[in-house]
């Protein structure tokens, strides 16, 4: 229905304040420059994708994340178990995850708080951040299921203090580029990451080696009016932006908070990273077969510049405006999945490494120190060769007496300079950078060959003694692209041109008589009748086959050329169907195999370009191979599943047991096992992973009870579902309803008003003194009513 | 202490031949092998508990010997990092 429906009006509360979704508050300017809504009117919201949440744990329980959570997408890291659910504490620390995993999958049309951007993803979360965040854990974490969750969602990372230098460790390197070689089935898992909120603290994000990765997205932010927010840091290897909070007067970003709520609190950076995981969802669902760099290259194609203010906009030499703070623009979800649905893979990754230059000169306070080299591109190297840029990084070995005074940039053979790092006032460390990768989008789509120029500008910001100098020991440069044009195949897709069947040869016609008479040798093709020259052109007959047109060029050949077969009757090639490659004929059943782009199908050995339900094209071998036996439809693997037999339901790409009520599928059995009694449907065989429950219990939490416990009140029932125990207010132990509704408090507290308050507040002077008080009606002097608090307060 | 180390009673350890040699390096040295770490094949988590969970310096013991094993390929004790939440 969302198709059809030209106004989304859904029923959730918070619905009408998500300003940077929809327009229907006519006060306030509009701001869907996102485009969300157009992708949804595509039909597209993230169904049977998978997204995590890389943080402090998610509420799982949550009315708005509930029906979305996805349990194979979670796992709890800090505390070795399945359960993502946060850590309660007064401080309420562990809000973030929550609070991110509304933003991408809260549910639509439920009547609670908000709509995610991709309302029908799955959405789990890895608790990770709630304890010693380590090497390990971080590895762990970006490691959990990568055949099954296609996108993970991190809003953090190293300290945004203007002065920490810190990325992944060894193991979490290995995570990444595990994930990106074999996660979602050999096409790579998608890891998005919020940029950074340093800046106040003048940070750079190019000093935080998650976002300088290649491997990850990383996501910006901009005010509603497309100002630089106070806590963005630049950097260049940013590639997108999406709206957030930002200046004291915007409007704010709502989604779910811990505690079953909602909140407007959440800003920064980890608003924006959640946003694109959303909308990277709906790209997904267009086009399931999407790579991890495919992605990338579909920001850098939708991503607009629009009015984002900031003063170092460019157009590199491939007409792409980019900037150091947003990338190339706001994110487009609808031109996204537009995209999508029609992409064409993009060309094979190439890396192209140089050997590392040692100019080992001094950098000079107040002075710029260039280092130059010119590549080739790789072009000598066939897997190599790199003549359309991605990704470039630059290692750098270097010592200084104040790394914050270091400016430096790269300028690519075309011009265009990019800043790797800008001055940090804050960062008075005397270590240097001992081989940090610097990472830049900007030269994305230029070519590779030609002189690329390292410029370290040295501009110290405080008295330091300028005898001390630094030294540019050694700084080497990798080169990531394709050696084809990625959109080659974005223009109408180029068939390899086989010449018409009008190229058969006729009978071989006599040649006329040549001036001179040819005595030679004549070619090994020729057949009986001699020749005219030594070619295969001049024979007058062939002894096996003879190929070409009857007025041109002909020539006797041994066996026919792709895309021929051989009339051994006729001796002469004849031209197969369009379709085939290599044939037994000339009808369309007659192929061996069949043209590139197109795919044999067992059920009629005719080439096709979309293989029967049940099969998929594999590529390698042109053919249509079957799905594996409970896909009804498959893509790119006989098991990454998009349709599901009867009695299968799909989760992720594989299909499960579809369990029938009161039982839950489980992942490491593979089977179906039974729920507790008290739940029709759960998560989990035990009685605190109920999904819904069974007649004549109530939901309590993740519980089905017969009756509420103390502290929780029974709402009312709604049509469709269980009727729920709700927590009474805090201090409570009964109450009829929400609110002030309370009808007997813990220990220590007092019930005053149909509230409780702490004994301690609300106590009487003197007991009798305070009854008189009390009736002569003088409770409503505010004086006395401070001196017999309780009396004057209580209840009747 | 900001900006000095502090180590963990976790290690990351590098195993070939499975899960199960695995299990018996970690027995060996007394440490409990928690599993594989993420799709990091070969890659081992494993706990220490007689090792002070947080300490300003490796701690030196007989479970430091599983750095000489021979199916031992790497060995890393975890150090607590900062993070922050964005």
């Amino acid at each position: 229905s969302i198709q059809n429906d030209p106004n989304f009006n859904f029923n959730d509360p918070k619905w009408s304040s998500m300003w940077y979704i929809h327009c229907n508050d006519k006060s306030s300017p509009c701001h869907n420059e996102m485009n969300i809504l157009g992708a949804w009117k595509k039909g597209y919201t993230g169904k049977n994708v998978v997204v995590t949440i890389l943080d402090d744990g998610i509420e799982r329980n949550h009315p708005d994340l509930a029906p979305n959570y996805d349990h194979l997408a979670s796992y709890d890291v800090n505390g070795n178990d399945y359960d993502p659910t946060p850590r309660y504490d007064f401080r309420n620390q562990n809000i973030h995850g929550t609070r991110c995993a509304g933003e991408v999958a809260a549910a639509a049309n439920n009547s609670h708080c908000i709509v995610g951007v991709a309302f029908n993803a799955h959405i789990g979360g890895i608790r990770m951040l709630d304890g010693d965040v380590t090497d390990l854990v971080e590895a762990k974490s970006l490691g959990i299921r990568p055949d099954y969750i296609d996108i993970y969602s991190s809003s953090w990372g190293p300290k945004d203090d203007g002065r920490t230098v810190d990325g992944p460790g060894p193991l979490t390197r290995q995570a990444l580029e595990q994930g990106i070689k074999k996660g979602r089935k050999g096409l790579g898992s998608i890891f998005v990451w919020a940029s950074g909120n340093g800046g106040r603290q003048l940070d750079h994000c190019s000093c935080d080696g998650y976002t300088s990765s290649i491997f990850t997205v990383s996501i910006s932010s901009t005010t509603e009016h497309g100002n630089r927010p106070w806590y963005l840091e630049p950097c260049s290897a940013i590639l997108a932006s999406t709206y957030s909070r930002g200046e004291l007067n915007d409007r704010t970003i709502v989604t779910t908070d811990l505690h079953q709520r909602c909140t407007d609190r959440h800003t920064g950076t980890s608003v924006s990273a959640p946003i694109v995981a959303g909308i990277i969802a709906l790209a997904l669902e267009a086009n399931l077969l999407l790579t991890w760099r495919d992605v990338q290259h579909l920001l850098v194609r939708t991503s607009r510049p629009l009015h984002l203010k900031a003063d170092d906009w460019k157009t590199n030499a491939a007409g792409l405006r980019v900037s150091h703070l947003y990338g190339f623009g706001l994110v487009d979800a609808e031109a996204m999945v537009q995209e999508a649905s029609k992409w064409r893979t993009v060309p094979p990754q190439r890396t192209c490494t140089h050997k590392p230059l040692r100019p080992n000169s001094y950098i000079h306070a107040g002075q710029t120190l260039n280092s130059s080299t010119v590549s080739s591109g790789c072009s000598d190297e066939a897997d190599r060769e790199v003549k359309f840029l991605e990704h470039v990084v630059v290692s750098v070995l270097l010592t200084h007496p104040r790394r914050g005074d270091l400016e430096i940039s790269l300028i690519s053979p075309s011009g265009t300079r990019s800043q790797l790092l800008a001055k940090r006032l804050y960062d008075g460390s005397n270590q240097g950078f001992r081989n940090w990768e610097f990472m830049s989008v900007h030269f994305w789509g230029e070519k590779a060959e030609g002189s690329w120029t390292l410029e370290i500008k040295d501009c110290p910001s405080k008295l330091r003694n300028t005898e001390v100098l630094g030294n540019l020991k050694e700084w080497s440069l990798t080169l990531y692209g394709t050696s084809e044009d990625p959109y080659l195949h974005h223009s109408s897709s180029t068939n390899q041109d086989v010449p018409g069947p009008e190229g058969v040869l006729d009978e071989p016609e006599l040649q006329e008589e040549e001036e001179e008479e040819y005595n030679g040798p004549c070619h090994s093709d020729c057949g009986d009748q001699g020749c005219d020259g030594p070619k295969a052109e001049h024979c007058l007959n062939c002894a096996h086959f003879s190929l070409g047109r009857p007025n041109t060029e002909r020539a006797c050949v041994s066996h026919c050329p792709v895309g021929y077969f051989g009339d051994v009757a006729a001796r002469r090639c004849k031209r197969c169907h369009r379709n085939c490659e290599r044939c037994l004929g000339q009808s369309e059943a007659k192929c061996s195999s069949c043209r590139r782009g197109l795919y044999m199908n067992p059920l009629s050995s005719t080439c096709v370009d979309t293989c029967p339900q049940g099969h998929y094209g594999n590529q390698e071998q042109q053919r249509c191979v079957e799905c594996n036996d409970n896909c009804k439809g498959c893509v790119k693997d006989s098991d990454r599943c998009t349709a599901c037999k009867q009695g299968y339901s799909l989760a992720g790409m594989t299909c499960v047991p579809e369990c029938t009520k009161g039982t839950f599928f489980h992942l490491e059995e593979m089977s179906c096992r039974r729920c507790h009694s008290s739940c029709q449907t759960c998560t989990g065989p035990g009685k605190g992973e109920c999904i819904r429950c069974t007649e004549g219990f109530l939901q309590q939490e993740w519980r089905c009870v017969q009756a509420c416990a103390p502290g929780y009140y029974s709402g009312q029932p709604s049509a469709g579902r269980n009727r729920m125990c709700h927590r009474c207010e805090e201090n409570c132990l009964s109450c009829s309803g929400p609110g002030t509704a309370c009808l007997r408090c813990k220990d220590g507290f007092s019930l005053v008003s149909r509230t409780c308050v702490v004994n301690s507040s609300c106590n009487n002077a003197d007991e009798i003194f305070c009854e008189m008080v009390k009736s002569n009606r003088l409770c409503e002097k505010k004086l006395y009513r401070q001196f017999c608090c309780k009396t004057c307060l209580m209840n009747g | 202490v900001h900006g000095r180390d502090v180590f963990t009673n976790h290690w990351a350890v590098r195993v070939t031949g499975g899960h199960l040699e695995a299990d018996r390096v970690a027995a060996k040295y007394g440490y409990r092998n928690l599993g594989q770490i993420g799709s990091l094949e070969d890659h081992y988590h494993f706990h220490h508990s007689r090792v002070v969970r947080r300490a300003a310096f490796p701690f030196r013991g007989t479970h430091s010997f599983i750095h000489m094993d021979p199916q031992v390929q790497w060995v890393q004790q975890q150090k607590v990092k900062t993070r922050e939440k964005r």
